[in-house]
């Protein structure tokens, strides 16, 4: 999974946010690594073990700090769309010899776009950056700091949102149908793009420790599900679509890969 | 007044909460003249009479909308850097021909410049546009959205704020110690950078009416002095320092006008 928006968004609170609902003994703490893939964007890969249904996944989030913090953004997106396709020709090269990637595989099976909650639209930035992501990778756009606009601001933001993306023809991750759990799917993709709130603290709310913001007015929660959607979004990521998300990234978007090397 | 800043900070929200808490009756609308200055960058003039201490004051408000929402913001300052030095240019022209410049005179007294409340610190487009603004008007930076940092934060991003501010050497305005008022002006540059709420609509918190917003899990009021530092800006504006915007910007900022355009 990548992180990839302005810097101030929350894109790092939110990956401790993510890790520490997930891990059940937060001590064993996500090993942060950072590299400089470019002058003027670097990525932070933080990765652990959690344990999901019985299962022992590896998560790995690729953060990419520096993003979009000059005067001057074009071609901002360049080193994270070139650091994407990388990740499939080194998948490529290790098919082709017969080895295992295991250890080092940065494949990004879903990348979350942090878009700023200006109450307007889509800057041109943002609209530059998903067409250009949406083509390579599962992109999933979430709204950042969803604790800054009230219910109705939130509302009109979404449907603003959406109308930008479809009318640029952006190509957004969309969880398929597919019978049994159609109310659940149904339930999520009402709710995109996911409006997300993150935090590195716990406060204390009618006696209970939960994960939150603590303003003078008012406690906005990470996991109450009338706050924001990011249970859905985690549920989506780690649950219900996790299979769904790396087989797509392996069927669609790798062999895309591969087929514009060979043909290039 | 002006008010510069990247477009979804709440400026326009900002300019009707100040107009609604000075109308008394607030059905005199403020009316508001939209003009375009350069291709990038346009400004709105709001203008109403408002009651002040017996007084009768008409305060003219500057938006800037469309300023800092391109991929290359290089320059976006030179356009209002313009518009002030024109207004200047405007009144040595009425002075030397005698003329009195009673409707048009949009001369700025004070200009507001909005922060994003990223929680880091100062972007270098922040940087630049008030080095070029502390020159020549008197400088009052604002934190936007001040409902969206809690407590703790918002002190820590203003200490980098005004770090950042004193390091570039940014001449901000700052109000002056002079005797018997002393308590409360330390009291307003203490709050220095101000945080700012700002609402269009009116919330029922216990019983009584306020200027909020109103978010599930509580209401940010506006003229709460413990949430935001709008009502201290607003006294400072109109209140207790008017004179003092008003004859800094003729004795100094306009008189550097003119020395610059006759030695030039
Ligand atoms: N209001 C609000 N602030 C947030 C949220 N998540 C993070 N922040 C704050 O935003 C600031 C920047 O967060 P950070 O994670 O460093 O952003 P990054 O630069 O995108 O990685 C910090 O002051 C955080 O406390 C959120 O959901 N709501
Ligand atoms: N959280 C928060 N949102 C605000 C505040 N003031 C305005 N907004 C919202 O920010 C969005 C943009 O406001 P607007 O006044 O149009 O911004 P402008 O483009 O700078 O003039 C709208 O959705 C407003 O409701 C504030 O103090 N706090």
């Amino acid at each position: 999974m990548a992180t990839v928006g302005s810097s101030g968004l929350g894109k790092s609170t939110f990956i401790n946010t993510l890790f520490s609902t997930l891990l059940k003994d937060y001590k064993q703490q996500p090993k942060r690594v950072h590299d400089q893939i470019e002058r003027t964007v670097s990525i932070d890969v933080v990765r652990a073990d959690i344990e999901e249904k019985g299962f022992n996944v590896r998560l790995t989030v690729i953060d990419t700090p520096g993003f979009g913090d000059y005067m001057n953004n074009q071609d901002c997106w360049v080193p994270i769309v070139e650091f994407l396709d990388e990740q499939h020709l080194t998948y490529m090269k290790a098919e082709q010899s017969h080895k295992r990637l295991e250890a080092d595989d940065l494949r990004v099976h879903a990348c979350l776009y942090f878009i700023q909650p200006s109450g307007h639209t889509l800057t041109s930035l943002d609209i530059e950056v998903m067409k250009q992501l949406g083509t390579r990778v599962n992109l999933i756009p979430v709204i950042a700091k969803g604790d800054t606009l009230t219910k109705e601001d939130m509302k009109a933001f979404k449907n603003r949102v959406l109308d930008c993306i479809n009318a640029h023809g952006i190509n957004m991750y969309t969880p398929p149908l597919d019978g049994d759990d159609d109310d659940d799917t149904h339930a999520i993709i009402e709710a995109m793009p996911f409006s997300i709130i993150a935090s590195d603290n716990e406060v204390t709310v009618n006696g209970q420790k939960v994960r939150g913001r603590e303003y003078l007015w008012g406690v906005a929660e990470v996991e109450n599900e009338q706050h924001c959607d990011f249970k859905k979004l985690r549920n989506l990521l780690i649950r219900t679509n996790m299979y769904d998300l790396i087989s797509n990234t392996e069927e669609n978007h790798y062999e895309d890969y591969r087929m514009k090397r060979l043909t290039a």
